[in-house]
């Protein structure tokens, strides 16, 4: 929630700007927007008109960028580097970022030998370095470094823009949470009324038992 | 809108918060510790 | 008008000072108001004891047959248990406070003071008794606080007492209802010589409008925390303390079965068989509250575990 609010302004500042742009002077918006320190999240300016019409024009290849930064990794930009203009070392550093949420979002413990290989990251010093300071520093990631079994576990990523594909799997998850909730709750109260029941039974057989020896005192005197 | 779904699947990519074999071992041993209590309890009630 | 009980009025409290109620009545002040922030305070500060007992000074004014505490501040000595009086580490210290609390618009006074028993229950000792004592003699009006920062947490709420002492040589008209609290077999002694030389008031609380706006908005905070914590792992050394007592406890009326001259085929006189009636209650009672406890800490643990650990993917 932290993120949103913090990406919030710039995300309207991008999409306003967005919507006064065309064609090619969209590029140095798309470039600003990829090298932004505080922005991690694309699908506004992504949806914005002007940019969706760039689709099949020659400038689309600011559209495939956009992308890439919305739902890619690093190894999808190396893998299509011919086709995508050169990354500045600022929209690098955004998509390493963005690539760790990424590998957040699949596993909670991540091993450091996959975090190197994802992240082109030469040794453990470098991988921690940029661990720390420009995933935890940055606010996108909280978690622990575990130096002797070599891996990050995760305990907090933030959000990366969903995929359309991806929305089912959220809305059966939250219904699963939904519906174990409430058969909690069900279950507590059946409790609650279970133990309120005990006790008035209990109460009744206590009584039941007094009155008895009272009545076995007064025949025994 | 966008934010509250990346929100969402930030949250849901907690779930489940914890789950290893060690914190199931731990878990069940509190839980015995405690039913054995409650047992101990009931032979005091007794 | 919520926030009227802040405001100071000093020739009132002037002119209660020089009546002198309490003089001619040992049982005067019955109630006492605590704000939210003197709570807050002396429960931080006797949970951040540990096992150590500490200490501190309350400051408020009186109203009626209350004794309304406003604040409160922690004294720098500990250990208030062991030595006979503590509170003289303090004397300098309490007087700067003080001084600087005037200079500073707090026109409050000191009306109390308040230590902690961790672990062992919010009642009196011998020392509190005579320090307390002390204080009503010289500081009147004056109350002592105790409050136990282990059952607080094992508990879930506050474990608070407040009390006033008799003089020396009143007895009370009639024993005072007051509520069970376990008490461990080494403290039984002190407590047991001394409950009937003082009386517990009844407490009630109270906040401001800001009070409540700030507590609403560490809201969120408190019950992250509240959460992920848990008073079984957080109180094991506290539980298992309990649980070696009430096994001492229960040796101990074990033996006075045993040794008493009638056996077992033989009935008792009433007298004795209600007092081992009453030693074996209170221990079922001891077992039946730790064992509560227990249980609802377990139960937090499975509806954590049900809610957060059994949804997948």
């Amino acid at each position: 929630m932290d993120m949103e609010q913090k990406q919030e302004e710039l995300i309207d500042h991008f999409v306003k700007q967005a919507s006064s742009l065309t064609g090619a002077s969209l590029a140095s918006l798309v470039s600003e927007a990829t090298s932004h320190p505080s922005l991690f999240a694309f699908s506004e300016i992504l949806s914005a008109p002007s940019l969706l019409q760039l689709e099949g024009t020659e400038n689309s290849v600011y559209l495939d960028v956009l992308r890439l930064f919305a739902h890619g990794t690093w190894s999808d930009y190396k893998s299509n580097a011919g086709r995508l203009p050169q990354l500045v070392p600022d929209q690098a550093l955004k998509l390493k970022q963005l690539t760790v949420l990424t590998l957040a979002e699949t596993n909670k413990v991540l091993p450091y030998d996959q975090l190197m290989q994802q992240l082109d990251v030469a040794n453990v010093r470098e991988l921690e370095d940029f661990l720390i300071n420009e995933c935890m520093y940055a606010g996108i990631v909280r978690g622990k470094l575990d130096q002797l079994r070599k891996c990050f576990e995760v305990q907090f990523a933030a959000g990366r823009d969903p995929r359309p594909e991806q929305l089912g799997s959220m809305i059966e998850t939250l219904s699963n949470w939904l519906v174990t909730s409430d058969n909690l709750l069900i279950s507590i109260q059946e409790k609650m009324s279970w133990a309120d029941k005990m006790s008035e039974l209990n109460k009744k057989h206590k009584k039941e038992i007094e009155d008895k020896a009272e009545e076995v005192k007064k025949t025994y005197s | 809108e966008n934010s509250l779904l990346r929100q969402v699947s930030s949250l849901l990519r907690r779930l489940p918060a914890v789950e290893s074999g060690k914190f199931q071992d731990d878990f069940l041993m509190e839980y015995n510790d405690t039913l054995l209590v409650t047992y101990l309890a009931v032979l005091t009630n007794c | 008008s919520a926030d009227a009980i802040f405001y100071y009025d000093e020739a009132a409290q002037t002119k209660f000072q020089q009546e002198k109620p309490w003089v001619n009545d040992p049982h005067f002040f019955k109630r006492v108001k605590i704000s939210a922030l003197a709570l807050l305070k002396m429960v931080v500060h006797a949970r951040s004891g540990g096992t150590i007992e500490v200490m501190g000074l309350m400051q408020g004014k009186t109203d009626g047959d209350a004794i309304i505490v406003m604040d409160a501040f922690a004294l720098p000595v500990e250990g208030t248990e062991t030595r006979v009086n503590a509170q003289a580490d303090a004397y300098e210290y309490m007087v700067d406070y003080s001084q600087t609390n005037k200079q500073a618009g707090r026109l409050e006074n000191v009306v109390g003071w308040y230590h902690s028993h961790p672990g062992y229950g919010c009642w009196l000792s011998g020392i509190d008794v005579s320090t307390q004592m002390l204080n009503q003699q010289f500081q009147e009006p004056f109350l002592a606080v105790v409050i136990d920062p282990t059952r607080t947490v094992s508990a879930g709420k506050v474990d608070i007492g407040a009390f006033r002492t008799y003089p020396e040589g009143y007895k009370p008209p009639d024993d005072p209802i007051s509520e069970y609290q376990t008490i461990p077999l080494n403290k039984i002694e002190d407590f047991g010589v001394h409950c009937k030389q003082y009386y517990s008031l009844d407490i009630t609380y109270f906040k401001s409008c800001l009070d409540s706006h700030l507590l609403d908005l560490l809201w969120n905070k408190y019950w992250v925390n509240t959460l992920s914590s848990s008073p079984l792992l957080g109180n094991g050394d506290y539980v298992a303390g309990q649980i070696s007592d009430l096994a001492e406890k229960l040796e101990q009326a074990e033996n006075h079965l045993s040794h008493s001259r009638f056996g077992p085929l033989v009935t008792p006189t009433q007298r004795k068989k209600d007092q081992e009636e009453s030693q074996l209650a209170k221990i079922t009672r001891d077992s039946a509250k730790i064992t509560v406890e227990q249980v609802h800490g377990l139960m937090s643990q499975v509806i954590k575990d049900i809610l957060f650990n059994s949804v997948q993917q």
